[in-house]
């Protein structure tokens, strides 16, 4: 039976899964995908980035920024978030979007730790790193978690409709990782449809999914709510193309939390980068032993 | 928002790119140009002969960028790209009303 | 008068010199340039390494219009320009003042 | 200060720069670029083949000029680029709100 720290495992290893494999179909549509693969479901590298077979992107790597972050400064700081971005810049990441840029550059100049509220801030790049934020606030109330998603998503992105599915995501990997079933999952889903009705995501299928969050996070939910596995839900997702490795990261993340470590196939974690894969089950550990839940607060 | 260009050196695109990343500052766009100066052009040997040709190449890059970067964009530049010798290069700012990124359709401060 | 700069993808230079034909415009100044931005360079061998080589070749094209015609010009060029992948590029507009055909002496909405 | 571009004819660039020497105007950055206008494209012999190619080259030619040199400079650049003949070229005038020359770090007026 999986414990906490297996799911967290799960959450961060499917988060890197996710990311390595939805790298290499980012920026394709369905039916290029269908021309140069057939069906994608291994972990072979290649794609825009040219990437050597499991290694992760910006996805991961802010991740772990953020993760480390929170674990040397004792709690989620923004000061401490911004400069552990700017530090990740400097490495010449493989990846970086545009608007993530900006904010750093923005820390880099002015010291500025939220960017000014924006609508064209509605993309995923706060999102697909919030993983270190479900498992810090574990166990904390509400405000707490919305306040901590705030802080570090403002960093870069600061817009009301991101930051409610952010949340929303932050919820569904807790509630997963607390042991909760895919119905419950639904409700959290059903809840953010309620109150930002864009996100709904019952219609069309959504293929080609942009960095919209509301685009990205349609095709995670309907993949997750298709799908009774890991390995389906992300093949599912990734082979809708787009935003393939962020949509692959984020249901990654709660797949990973939601079917436990053991469902992520072997083949898979087999060529996963060593490093990244190290780094990942670490901080999954050291975030949930310093978490609410489990150092009591 | 402005735009800043600058002619510089060609040998020293590399390192003005490396100053202008440290700000975050990694879009642009680079011309191969012929400039004319104080600098004198350089002797040519053709057909067996040498002669004066009165230009000089350099390189011109061109960045669109939000007012507030402006000033770390030139001292970023003109940083790396001095030498002190004659022909070094100038940079010229300019408005821009309006941008787009082709891709996406984000406009002004979201497209660069 | 308003000058559109268009930083495009090298194979859409017909596509959108097409479109804005459709839209009645037909002169302007097309150059080679050289593009840093998200999108990655090419791989290049050289003495038997592979390395990468971090520009990509884009077209930038330059029209000088009446104010009237930017909003058009502008999505004919996104409209034509776009692929959806990284690098279809950036539209920039700003202000002139003064424009002269030289072969007539011809001024401002006469000369574009 | 201003921003004067010319597009003119390849083979005129010499009489250009001999007429703004002349008027005092030393300092300029040229181009290669591509025309298209109403002067009709070339044919080119490939493969044993005659085809049309639809642009011409040009050279763009770029001044950055304190604003009492503007009108001189235009009417040098016209009376010594002009053929009579169609595709003679245009020119236009834009605005600089900074100039650095990067030597010396002088600006606006003493930069050019
Ligand atoms: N008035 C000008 N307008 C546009 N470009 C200029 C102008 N003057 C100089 N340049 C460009 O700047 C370069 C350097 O100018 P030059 O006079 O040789 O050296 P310096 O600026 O060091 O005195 C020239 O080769 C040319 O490309
Ligand atoms: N700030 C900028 N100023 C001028 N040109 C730029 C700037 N940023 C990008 N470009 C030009 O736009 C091209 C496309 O930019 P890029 O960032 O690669 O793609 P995208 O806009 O699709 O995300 C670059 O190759 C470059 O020619
Ligand atoms: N609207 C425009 N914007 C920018 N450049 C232009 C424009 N129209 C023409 N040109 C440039 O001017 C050159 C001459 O234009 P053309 O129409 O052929 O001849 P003319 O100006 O003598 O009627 C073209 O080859 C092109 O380089
Ligand atoms: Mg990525
Ligand atoms: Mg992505």
């Amino acid at each position: 039976i999986n414990t906490l720290y297996d799911r967290a495992a799960g959450a961060y290893l499917g988060l890197a899964v996710g990311d390595a494999l939805g790298a290499t179909v980012e920026f394709m549509t369905p039916r290029e995908i269908r021309e140069v693969h057939g069906e994608h479901r291994n972990l072979i590298g290649g794609g825009w980035l040219r990437l050597r077979k499991g290694r992760v992107t910006d996805d991961t790597e802010m991740s772990l920024a953020l993760g480390s972050s929170i674990l040397a400064a004792g709690g989620v700081d923004a000061r401490a978030i911004a400069e552990a971005f700017s530090d990740w810049m400097r490495t010449k990441p493989v990846d970086i979007g545009h608007t993530v840029r900006r904010g750093i550059s923005q820390y880099r100049l002015h010291g500025t730790l939220e960017v000014p509220e924006n609508e064209y801030d509605a993309g995923n790049g706060a999102c697909m790193r919030c993983l270190p934020i479900a498992l810090f606030t574990l166990g904390a109330d509400a405000e707490t978690v919305a306040e901590a998603n705030r802080a570090q998503s403002h960093v870069t992105h600061h817009n009301r409709l991101a930051d409610a599915g952010t949340l929303t995501v932050i919820r569904m990997v807790q509630a997963a990782l607390l042991g909760q079933s895919k119905t419950e999952l639904r409700v959290l889903a059903e809840d953010l449809v309620a109150a930002e009705p864009q996100y709904r995501f019952d219609r069309r299928r959504m293929e080609n999914p942009g960095g919209y969050l509301v685009e990205t996070l349609r095709a995670v939910f309907q993949a997750l709510f298709a799908t009774d596995s890991f390995e389906t839900a992300l093949v599912d997702v990734v082979n809708r193309g787009g935003d393939a490795d962020t949509t692959g990261a984020i249901l990654g993340m709660i797949a990973g939390a939601l079917y436990g470590p053991d469902a992520i196939p072997r083949r898979w974690l087999g060529v996963l980068d060593k490093g990244s894969a190290l780094a990942c089950v670490d901080q999954s550990a050291a975030l949930l032993r310093a978490s609410t839940r489990c150092a009591g607060g | 928002m402005k735009k800043v260009e600058a002619i510089i050196k060609p040998f020293k695109l590399d390192d003005v790119r490396e100053a202008l990343s440290a700000a975050g500052i990694t879009g642009m766009t680079a011309i191969e140009v012929k400039g004319f100066g104080r600098q004198k052009g350089h002797t040519e040997l053709y057909r067996g002969a040498e002669y004066v040709v009165d230009f000089l190449p350099k390189v011109k890059i061109e960045l669109v960028l939000t007012d507030d970067l402006v000033e770390t964009c030139i001292s970023a530049i003109t940083t790396a790209a001095r030498t002190g010798k004659i022909g070094d290069g100038k940079i010229f700012v300019s408005d821009v009303t309006h941008v787009v990124r082709i891709r996406t359709g984000e406009e002004n401060e979201a497209a660069v």
